[in-house]
C-alpha cells in the first residue's frame, strides 16, 4: 500500500458515495446513466468473486463489500425507488457494443484460462469503458449538474492515481500488471476531455456544466 | 506470481 493507491481508493469511494447521496437526497436520478451504473455493478461482481477464494486483508475485504453494496444500492435507486426520474430516453447508449468486444478480449488476453481469471480480466476491460453511456448521455443532453461532474471527477481521478501507484510499485517492487496498466491508461484517457471541461467550466464557473 | 499479486488491488 502506498499513498497513490490509498488516495486512489479514497477517491473511488468518494465518487461512489457522492453519486449515491446525490440520488438519495434529491430523490432523483435525472442526468445519471443507469446503464453505466449497471455496468459498474457488473464490474465489481465479476472482479470480486475472489472474496470467496482468497483472503488478502480486512481492508481489502471491507472495501470490496462496500463497493459491491453501494453499486447495487445505486442501481436499485435508479431502476426501482426513483425510476420515475430516470431519463431512459437520453440513456440510449447501446451497451452490447461494449459488452461483446470486452467479453471477446477477456477470452483472448488473460493471465490464465480459468473462469475467475477470465472474469477478472473482463471486469478490468469493462471498467475502462463503463463510463461511456454516462459521457454519451451528457453529450446528448449537452449539460450535467455540478454534483454529477464532481462524481465524474473523483471517478476519473481514482484511476489516474492508480497509474501513479503502478509506476511506484514498478520502481519499488518490480510489480507490473500489464492488463490492469494498459486498461487503466485507456480508462484515464476517456476522462481527459472531461477533466478539461471540469476545470475550465465547473471550477471556474460554478453551476451546471454545459457543452457548446 | 502476477496472477495472484494483482488481486490485492481493488
Amino acid at each position: 500500500m502506498n499513498i497513490f493507491r490509498l488516495a486512489g481508493d479514497v477517491s473511488h469511494l468518494v465518487a461512489i458515495i457522492i453519486l449515491f447521496l446525490k440520488i438519495w437526497k434529491s430523490k432523483s436520478c435525472a442526468g445519471i446513466s443507469g446503464k453505466s451504473q449497471v455496468l459498474f455493478a457488473l464490474v465489481f461482481t465479476s472482479r470480486y468473486l475472489d472474496l470467496f477464494t482468497v483472503f488478502i486483508s480486512a481492508y481489502n475485504t471491507i472495501m470490496k463489500l462496500v463497493f459491491l453494496v453501494l453499486s447495487y444500492a445505486t442501481v436499485y435507486l435508479i431502476y426501482m425507488r426513483f425510476r420515475g426520474s430516470y431519463d431512459s430516453e437520453n440513456d440510449s447508449f447501446r451497451v452490447e457494443f461494449l459488452l461483446v468486444p470486452v467479453t471477446g478480449l477477456a477470452f483472448l488476453e488473460n493471465y490464465a484460462f480459468t473462469p475467475l481469471e477470465i472474469l477478472w480480466t473482463f471486469s478490468i476491460f469493462l471498467e475502462a469503458v463503463a463510463i461511456m453511456p454516462q459521457l454519451f448521455m451528457i453529450t446528448k443532453t449537452g449539460e450535467a449538474e455540478s454534483i454529477t461532474t464532481h462524481y465524474l471527477f473523483f471517478l476519473g481521478l481514482y484511476r489516474a492515481l492508480y497509474l501513479a501507484n503502478w509506476v511506484w510499485r514498478y520502481h519499488t517492487e518490480g510489480f507490473f500488471d500489464q492488463i490492469a496498466v494498459v486498461s487503466g491508461v485507456v480508462q484515464t484517457i476517456f476522462y481527459c476531455d472531461f477533466f478539461y471541461l471540469y476545470v475550465t467550466r465547473v471550477l471556474r464557473g460554478s453551476g451546471k456544466m454545459s457543452l457548446p | 506470481t502476477s496472477q495472484i499479486k494483482h488481486k490485492d488491488e481493488l
